[in-house]
């Protein structure tokens, strides 16, 4: 039975779309079946695998609405192995939208049982905030997976992120849990990264994992030509810290 | 009469609170007095600023509540001529709680004609999102000065962002224009770089800004001392930038 994790952090650009494209990536690159939704109006996740604005509908806004058949929203993507639901700029309407409905919150875990059934992963790459779109992903998921920029704004939001989990454990989603929380963005030569992991092992010990992304150019080209970093430079040290993090993911998925 | 500027970008990461905290800096550096509103619930700006948590009662919440007297919720900062209303994560919750209210949006702009009394330059730190927070500063801001980190997920919100902005002025704002396009972390080593500030040009023209933020450890240093970086280290390039960026704003003024 597949596993359905949300990649969250309520803080802006701590690599959130760039850890979901290239996690998925490496697992489909190991024979799992992977599906990505992108549940961020902004739509990177869905650009940068290279899916054109024309071919996006039906996405990820049409299955929290009224879309009866989701296959027709699952789209393939130049990996083999990962598909992806995509996102337009109309999820930005879908807060105001569903203000009305009871099961507003429960849009995405409604087709979770039937997901599950079909992939061995499924990820969320979820927008930068702790709105509707956020909340479905966390009642959805299985478990979270937290990146946390190696910077020292990005230690202020963990808190903030700690007990909103709480909370949804509490409300939404008992057997919610983290996955892990993922360090990105480091830079040995920067003090501020070791202050960082040092504080962030401290707060959250075993639930950091041990993969640490670096600061690599490659993973920010990647996306202009529509390719995860794996496909677009095997050998940059970003592809090969988010491989080790796909062995590692799986390490602890079996320890469980 | 006082200029009402809001930093927007719903593109997370790209400089926001690290603009909104300089540029407000560097113009009480020249004789301004200026006001800084942080609207993000995460808290950043009153965090690079010093503001300790129990400091921040009452405050930007307070301020789209029922404060009566808007100058209790004003403070004073380390940099003289510089006050801010900080942030806690209790602006989460109006989007829920004013869902009902008619003058939900129009709460910050009920304010603005007294703030502009008091001060020549109030500028407003936005989350990264387009929801309730953000479209309260958009309808009570004269101007925007939108951060645009120059990484190609970052040209991508922009399209979004402009239709925002036509909507806004259409609907809600008519008086609104840009004050500049703020291209920020630029790092001459990389070519994305200059790429996203050629494409820029030619998307925005004179709209962009000339001055340039370049990436620099100290702007990510100085908020964990509580520090504007002009203050942290005014030798820096990225303290440097942002003074200039002051006296080009002063200068653009002029010329409206
Ligand atoms: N390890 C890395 N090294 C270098 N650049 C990176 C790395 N990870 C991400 N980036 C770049 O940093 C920027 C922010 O990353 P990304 O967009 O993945 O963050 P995000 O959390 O999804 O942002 P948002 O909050 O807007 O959704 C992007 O331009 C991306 O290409
Ligand atoms: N020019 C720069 N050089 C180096 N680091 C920078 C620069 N500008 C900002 N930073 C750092 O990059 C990170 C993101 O910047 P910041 O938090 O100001 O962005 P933001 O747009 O306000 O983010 P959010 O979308 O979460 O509100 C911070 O850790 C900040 O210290
Ligand atoms: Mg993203
Ligand atoms: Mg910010």
């Amino acid at each position: 039975k597949g596993k359905l994790v949300a990649v969250t952090n309520q803080k802006g650009g701590v690599g959130k779309t760039t850890t979901a494209i290239n996690i998925a990536t490496s697992l489909a690159a190991i024979n799992n079946k992977v599906l990505l939704i992108d549940l961020d109006p902004q739509g990177n996740a869905s650009t940068g695998l290279g899916i054109g604005l024309n071919d996006r509908f039906p996405g990820s806004y049409e299955m929290l609405g009224e879309l009866d058949d989701l296959n027709e929203a699952i789209k393939a993507t130049v990996v083999p192995g990962l598909e992806i639901i995509s996102a337009t700029v109309d999820l930005s309407a879908v807060e105001i939208e569903l203000v009305d409905e009871k099961d507003r919150m429960h849009r995405l875990h409604k087709h979770a049982a039937k997901l599950k059934k079909k992939y061995n992963y499924i990820f969320i790459d979820c927008p930068p905030s702790l709105g509707l779109l956020t909340i479905n992903a966390l009642i959805a998921a299985d478990s979270l997976l937290i990146p946390l920029q190696c910077e020292f704004f990005a230690l202020e939001g963990l808190s903030q992120l700690n007990k909103t989990i709480e909370r949804i454990k509490l409300n939404l989603n008992e057997k919610i849990y983290i996955e892990g929380i993922l360090l990105t963005m480091y830079d040995k030569r920067n003090r501020i990264s070791e202050e960082v992991k040092k504080e962030v092992v401290k707060y959250f010990g075993k639930d950091v994992f041990n993969t640490i992304i670096p600061r690599n150019v490659k993973l920010s080209e990647a996306p202009s030509h529509g390719l995860p970093a794996i496909l677009y430079d095997l050998n940059a040290s970003g592809s090969k810290a988010y491989i080790k993090l796909a062995r590692e993911m799986i390490r602890r998925l079996k320890r469980r």
